[in-house]
């Protein structure tokens, strides 16, 4: 699982 | 990270040295809002603390490091320099934040997507931050004659805000992801808000005068 959940932006 | 996100990336990081140069250098605040630094400060730090528990890449550690010291230093610069001070607009900058952080912190505690110590303090910083320029939108407009690196740091944080909603479009189609709805709302609210200042930042600039927001 590689969501993309915003976790890595700033 | 694709081209948006990091060009959003460095219009942030160029909005914040446009204004550590100019208290640091011009030693004066003049039209800074400190009540914005604050809440951005808050911000950060209630956004950061997977600083410690998830390590992402090196980037993004670093990036975090900078606006999270670069936000308290700009806050004990306008609140503790003894040069820096002088120049704050006490009696301008009478926004009182609680207003913006107490409904930020009721939505987080109800509207969230796990009911997490830590999620719901990443939800808070995303409700505050899509407000946290409200004071120093006001005291622009109440500021007459509004010097440019200050207007400069205001359109780069805007950019900034404008660039990430690209950077969301792009990766909506490029990458796996699941709904989030609370993200964009957020980050769209907090664009809008710029739109007012965009329109006289750009009027400004075509007809070649200083920028002023009309009351």
């Amino acid at each position: 699982r590689n969501f993309y959940n915003g976790k890595d932006e700033l | 990270m694709n081209i948006f996100r990091l060009a959003g990336d460095m219009t942030h990081l160029a909005s914040v040295l446009v204004l550590l140069l100019k208290i640091h250098t011009i030693k004066s605040c003049a039209g800074v809002s400190l009540k914005t630094q604050e809440l951005y400060a808050l911000v950060f730090a209630t956004r950061y603390l997977d600083i410690v528990t998830d390590f992402i890449s090196v980037y993004n550690t670093v990036m975090k490091l900078i606006f999270l010291g670069s936000s308290f230093s700009i806050v004990w610069y306008i609140r503790h320099h003894r040069v820096v001070r002088r120049s704050y607009d006490k009696d301008q900058d009478t926004f009182r934040h609680y207003l913006l952080m107490i409904p930020c912190m009721l939505l987080a505690l109800f509207v969230h997507e796990k009911f997490t110590f830590k999620e719901v303090m990443w939800t808070f910083s995303l409700y505050l931050e899509a407000v946290a320029i409200l004071p120093q939108l006001v005291l622009l407009q109440r500021t007459r004659n509004i010097d440019n690196l200050t207007g400069q740091y205001v359109f780069l944080l805007g950019a900034y805000r404008g660039l990430y909603i690209f950077n969301w479009i792009y990766r909506y189609f490029t990458e796996p992801h699941f709904v989030h709805w609370i993200t964009w709302i957020a980050g769209v609210v907090q664009t809008l808000l710029y739109a007012d200042f965009f329109y006289y930042y750009f009027e400004s600039w075509k007809n070649n005068v200083r920028l002023q927001l009309p009351a």
